[in-house]
């Protein structure tokens, strides 16, 4: 459903070129389960931001679902994005202004159901992520670790069937990051594809497949043996 | 040099008040190296936060290097934050228009040094932490963990004698982190004072001393046996 050819992704400062993405190519199935790994600076980010389609590339292909996402217009994007993909930040991105209910409720007043749905909708979104005791609560009023799950929650109250996670729990105690990764789990076994970004081992072996990038290529796309 | 007793930090919010830290005491010597752990939203920050004197608490006493915090004016606290402790924030906090470069460097804008001084001293910070290829990029032009390095870089340019990490490798690969480690290891030979709040037991082991919060209180302060 993902196919990239060629990707490569360059930024020019002044007399230098830095290439954050050079020639990447990979192809992703429906219902895979994915951690993309490397070192600090390696492209990670910028590979999750082309596929959720919130990037261009500066060469190089990507079709999602046989379609060239660079003919699309922007209601077709905007569709993805809202619709088809849930991503959570590796900065989270919330509202300041907003609470948490009221932050992971945006995502649904694009979908058309009425305002009482939409809360009970967010309520059991950060009810999954053991957010449920904090849902007043703006960003500054809550730890590092409780907006991580806000963002979680958020990009998941949609239901979308294409997860992007970059780095879902660097911030988060041993324990927590489990029933992170263990609430992923049971959505990629409903069928949905998951990709997370992850600097930890212990959280890339629940991956099905290993991607892993070093200086914007990748420098290994494996099937996970202890899978 | 740093003794809490007591100390309570809450937040009232409507009808419900909600205890940050409760009845929170210890007390820290000089050239330490403590490892604070416990879940998310355990009461860490804030913890942090009250030590490097940017929030008060509201009960209990905190006495830093013999002397009452409480009853210093603006002019001590400010010399406490900008020539004894270096803090490294969870979420960084760099100036967005400012370049790495330029972040690094204001800490040392107080120190009375030459521009040339402060502009060496900045770009050797920076290629302590292993980022001196990207001193001219600003925190949009970054990586997570190139922001988070470049708050480190910029907590230990004034060669603080106290250091404050919250969560400093969180946005890390293993080896850029243990690189970081490695620094702080250093430091910490050199006679400084090192607390660290870190999620992932790999780096609590090298501390010489482990602090752990449940719930906004004290849940164990014990000597690390494998130190
Ligand atoms: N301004 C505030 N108003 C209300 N509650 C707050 C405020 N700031 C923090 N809290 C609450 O205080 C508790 C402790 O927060 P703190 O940031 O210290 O946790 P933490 O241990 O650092 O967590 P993490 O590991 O997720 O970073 C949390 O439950 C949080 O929701
Ligand atoms: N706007 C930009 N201008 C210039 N260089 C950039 C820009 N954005 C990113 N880069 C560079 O592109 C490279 C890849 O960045 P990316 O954020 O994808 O890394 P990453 O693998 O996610 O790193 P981390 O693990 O630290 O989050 C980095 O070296 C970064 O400095
Ligand atoms: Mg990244
Ligand atoms: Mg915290």
């Amino acid at each position: 459903i993902l196919d990239l050819k060629g990707i490569t992704r360059l930024y020019r400062m002044g007399e230098e070129t830095i290439y954050a993405l050079r020639e990447v190519s990979l192809s992703l199935s429906q219902n895979e389960y994915v951690a993309i790994m490397g070192p600090s600076g390696s492209g990670k980010s910028t590979l999750m931001n082309i596929i959720g389609c919130l990037d261009t590339p500066t060469h190089g292909s990507y079709s999602f679902e046989g379609e060239k996402v660079s003919r699309m217009n922007d209601r077709e994007l905007a569709g993805i994005r809202n619709r088809k993909i849930g991503f959570v930040f590796q900065t989270f991105n919330l509202l300041p202004r907003s609470t948490a209910l009221q932050n992971v409720e945006l995502p649904l007043i694009y979908s058309g159901e009425s305002r009482r749905k939409r809360e009970d909708r967010a309520i059991e979104a950060l009810t999954d992520v053991s957010m449920a005791d904090r849902i007043t609560h703006k960003p500054n009023e809550l730890s590092g670790g409780q907006r991580q799950r806000v963002a979680i929650a958020r990009a998941l109250v949609t239901k979308p069937s294409i997860i992007l996670a970059d780095e879902p729990t660097g911030n988060l105690d041993t324990k927590t990051g489990n029933e992170i990764i263990g609430l992923f789990e049971s959505l990629w076994e409903e069928g949905n594809t998951i990709i997370i970004v992850t600097h930890e081992e212990d959280i890339a072996t629940h991956a099905a497949r290993i991607i892993r990038l070093r200086d914007g290529e990748v420098e290994e796309d494996v099937v996970n043996p202890n899978r």
